[in-house]
C-alpha cells in the first residue's frame, strides 16, 4: 500500500469521524442528506459482500467493518433516533435518489469485468459511489450556508477521493497497474463532482469567512 | 473469460 491511498482512506476515516462527531456532539443531522447516507450504506454493502470470502489483509476486513458499521448506524440515527431525526432537513433533501440507483444497476449490468452477482454488485456500488454524493451537495447548494463540520465532512469526503486518483497514477507507473478502469473513470467522474464544492472552500478557507455556496 | 482481478482496494 502506498502513502496516497493510504492517506485517501485515513480522509476517508476522518471524514466518517467527523459527521459522527456532528451528530453525537449536536445531536443534530442539520445540513446533512439522508439520502446521500442512504446511498453510502448500500455501496458498502454491495461492494463488500466478499467480506468473508476472500480475505486480503487484517487491515481492509477492519476498515470494511468499519464502513459499512458507520453507514449504518449514520443511516439509522437519521431515521430513529428521537433528537437527530427531528432536525433533519426533509424538505430541502428531495433529491431522488432512487433514479441514481436505479440507473447504477442497468450500468452495472451491462459495464461489468464479468457477469456474476459479485462482479455486477461491484461495479454498482462504483457507480453509486461515483454519484453518491449528489443529493447531499444539493442540498448543501439549497440552504446556502454550509455549518463547519458538515462542510470539514464533504472536505474530507473529497479529499479521500482525490487522494484515490494520486494513488492510481502512483501504482500504473511503479507496478504497470490498470486493470481497475472501471473504478478509474467512476473516480474521476466523482471527485470532479466536488470541483464546485472544493472552489468555494478554498475560498472561505483563505478569505477566513464561513462556507457560503452561491444559490 | 479471464477470472476477475483482486480487489485490493476499499
Amino acid at each position: 500500500m502506498n502513502i496516497f491511498r493510504f492517506a485517501g482512506d485515513m480522509t476517508h476515516l476522518i471524514s466518517v469521524l467527523v459527521l459522527l462527531l456532528k451528530i453525537y456532539a449536536t445531536k443534530s443531522c442539520s445540513g446533512i442528506s439522508l439520502k446521500t447516507q442512504e446511498l453510502y450504506a448500500l455501496v458498502f454493502l454491495s461492494r463488500y459482500l466478499d467480506l468473508f470470502t476472500n480475505y486480503i489483509s487484517l487491515y481492509n476486513t477492519l476498515m470494511k467493518l468499519v464502513f459499512i458499521g458507520s453507514s449504518l448506524a449514520i443511516v439509522w440515527c437519521m431515521r430513529m433516533h428521537h433528537a437527530v431525526k427531528r432536525s433533519y432537513d426533509k424538505e430541502v433533501d428531495t433529491f431522488r435518489h432512487y433514479y441514481l440507483v436505479l440507473a447504477c444497476f442497468v450500468l452495472a449490468t451491462l459495464v461489468n469485468e464479468q457477469f456474476t452477482l459479485r462482479e455486477v454488485c461491484w461495479a454498482f456500488s462504483i457507480y453509486l459511489e461515483a454519484v453518491a454524493i449528489l443529493p447531499q451537495l444539493v442540498l448543501l447548494q439549497r440552504s446556502g450556508n454550509v455549518d463547519n463540520l458538515t462542510g470539514q465532512y464533504v472536505f474530507f469526503l473529497g479529499a479521500y477521493r482525490a487522494f484515490y486518483i494520486l494513488n492510481w497514477i502512483y501504482r500504473y507507473f511503479t507496478e504497470q497497474y490498470f486493470t481497475r478502469w472501471i473504478a478509474c473513470i467512476a473516480g474521476i467522474v466523482q471527485t470532479a463532482l466536488y470541483a464546485d464544492f472544493f472552489y468555494y472552500y478554498f475560498i472561505s478557507w483563505k478569505n477566513n469567512a464561513k462556507l457560503q455556496l452561491p444559490a | 473469460t479471464e477470472p476477475s482481478a483482486v480487489k485490493d482496494e476499499l
